[in-house]
């Protein structure tokens, strides 16, 4: 017997809108732990890692470890059926072959039951080496999804050029109407975490990314106030959205290497 | 030019 129960569906609905266009299906792997998932795009360049801890449920109990063989864009529209501020319960039998969606009002006077078929899916679960990253960049998420956003739509760039160095984080793209930069620097007060740049970094690090990639990343920033890019040379990006201390939704990007 | 890598040459299945 699988059942979690979140105090706000929203937390939900943002996590399926953050990560539905980029794996389509994907096995909620159960266990006392908490509920993750991970899932690679069709073309095998990103990665989406999610991890929500058994402690951001109340309850949550896991009997034994479970795989939910969900569809994510029939569970993001069923999850529309919640309104933001509905208490979410999800449960499901030890071999059942559905999974039960429960939203109920705060003011417990409108309760809706659904019962989403589940499916088989065969997924190939990727080690990720423990990485050293060169450099370690936190920024306000919706500074982050603006960059990504202009260079993408203002230029017409397709690969963005991510340079780091002690000063700033320099993006830059050359699109089909030229060229462009925005290099942000690193802030000097910590006062407000959330709106500050921050520069953990070894060595300076450069490196190519698909920009389409890094814009589908960004539906992920209602899920946090900032964002985390690791880089090191020639291996993958990990940008990281935090879920206060109850999770995180993590992708992974292939750079673009020189020939 | 650069070229698309793919993340399987990063990560072990």
């Amino acid at each position: 017997m699988f059942e979690a129960r979140l105090a706000q569906s929203n937390l939900m609905k943002k996590i399926l809108d953050a990560i539905k266009d980029l794996i389509t299906e994907a096995n909620l792997e159960i266990s006392s732990g908490g509920i993750s998932l991970q899932g690679m795009d069709s073309s095998h360049v990103s990665l989406v890692a999610l991890l929500m801890r058994s402690d951001g449920f109340s309850p949550f109990r896991c009997d034994r470890n479970l795989t939910l063989g969900v569809n994510l864009q029939a569970m993001a529209k069923l999850m529309k059926c919640a309104s933001n501020d509905d208490i979410l319960t999800m449960t499901a039998e030890d071999n059942s072959d559905t999974l039960n969606l429960q939203f109920e009002s705060p003011a417990q006077d409108k309760l809706s039951e659904f019962e989403m078929k589940l499916m088989d899916i065969d997924s190939e679960h990727l080690g990720i080496p423990e990485t050293e990253y060169d450099a370690v960049i936190r920024m306000p998420s919706s500074e982050f999804q603006r960059i990504c956003r202009d260079l993408g739509a203002g230029i017409g760039g397709e690969s963005v050029t991510i340079a780091c160095t002690k000063e700033g984080v320099k993006f830059s793209v050359t699109g089909s109407v030229g060229s462009g930069s925005i290099t942000l620097k690193q802030t000097g007060s910590v006062d407000k975490p959330a709106e500050s740049v921050v520069i953990n970094m070894a060595q300076p690090v450069t490196l190519i990314f698909a920009l389409r990639y890094l814009n589908s990343f960004a539906k992920a920033t209602p899920l946090s106030e900032s964002v985390s890019l690791s880089m090191s040379r020639e291996v993958p990006l990990v940008v990281e959205y935090k879920m206060n201390d109850t999770g995180y939704v993590r992708f992974y990007l292939a750079p673009k290497l020189e020939d | 030019g650069s070229k698309q890598a793919s993340l399987m040459s990063f990560f072990k299945k």
